[in-house]
């Protein structure tokens, strides 16, 4: 018997609509840590990590662990329909080819279910080592979805370089170049308005703007965005979705032909 | 530009 009650619904609304492009089919996972989720994008090329600790539920029952392969597309087609404000509890029976949505209203005045197929979904769980990162960097997560739109419409790689001086994106195309420079700022009113780079070693590093740009869906779940960089191994971009865990991106750096 | 590795090449099935 699984029962996962979420007060603030919105976040699995903003979760699913972060998500569903680069993922078709995916395993939810069901422990008593949490709710989770790894996947890759078709092409493996990307990776997401999501959890939601089971503390940020107001009501988290999980028998046992269990694993739910669900299509995102069809699920987010079923957020779509719990408003903003709404309670969801997500509900399974052991042994149940089947997951059922409840929305309930503030007011509960009014309650719909919502009961989805699941689906049998051969995936792989890859193992992410801890790792030292070169630099982090911490930015609002609006600024960072600017730049990434922004450039992508002059061309299809980003080359992220931090130094002391702040973080430099660059990219080129056809019809020219683009440079965007953010100095570290920790002088603002409001904590989530701050660039800070934590940067032990300057780094330099080559990425698809395709997918940065898919990754800043899931700016709504988050004033602030943390990257962290270093050679040679994917970047990490996360999302902290507040009291409860995070949504985490992974790219591999593109490499010099 | 450049070649896009993918995300397995760095993460092994655990």
């Amino acid at each position: 018997m699984l029962e996962l009650r979420l007060v603030q619904g919105s976040l699995l609304k903003k979760v699913l609509e972060s998500i569903k492009d680069l993922v078709n089919d995916a395993n939810f996972d069901c422990s008593a840590t949490g709710f989770s989720l790894q996947a890759m994008d078709s092409s493996h090329v990307a990776l997401v990590a999501l959890l939601l600790r089971s503390e940020g539920f107001e009501h988290y029952r999980c028998d046992r662990n269990i694993s739910m392969g669900m299509n995102l597309g069809n699920m987010a087609k079923m957020l779509k329909c719990a408003g903003n404000d709404d309670i969801i509890t997500l509900k399974a029976d052991d042994g149940s080819d089947t997951v059922t949505f409840m929305f309930e209203s503030p007011t509960q005045d009014k309650i719909a279910d919502f009961e989805m197929r699941l689906m049998d979904i051969d995936s792989e769980h890859l193992g992410i080592p801890e790792a030292e990162y070169h630099a982090i960097l911490i930015m609002p997560s609006a600024e960072f979805a600017r730049i990434c739109k922004d450039l992508s419409s002059i061309g299809d790689t980003v080359v992220i370089s931090v130094t002391k001086e702040g973080v430099k994106f660059s990219t080129r195309g056809d019809i020219g170049t683009a440079n965007v420079v953010c100095r570290q700022n920790t002088t603002v009113d409001k904590p989530e308005e701050a660039t800070v780079i934590e940067m032990p070693e300057p780094v330099s590093l080559t990425f698809a703007l395709r997918y940065l740009n898919s990754f800043t869906k899931a700016t709504p779940l988050s004033n602030t965005v943390t990257i962290s960089l270093s050679s040679e191994i994917p970047v990490v971009v996360e999302y902290k979705i507040a009291e409860m865990g995070y949504i985490r991106f992974y790219l591999a750096p593109k490499i010099e032909e | 530009r450049g070649v896009q590795p993918s995300i397995t090449n760095f993460y092994r099935s655990s």
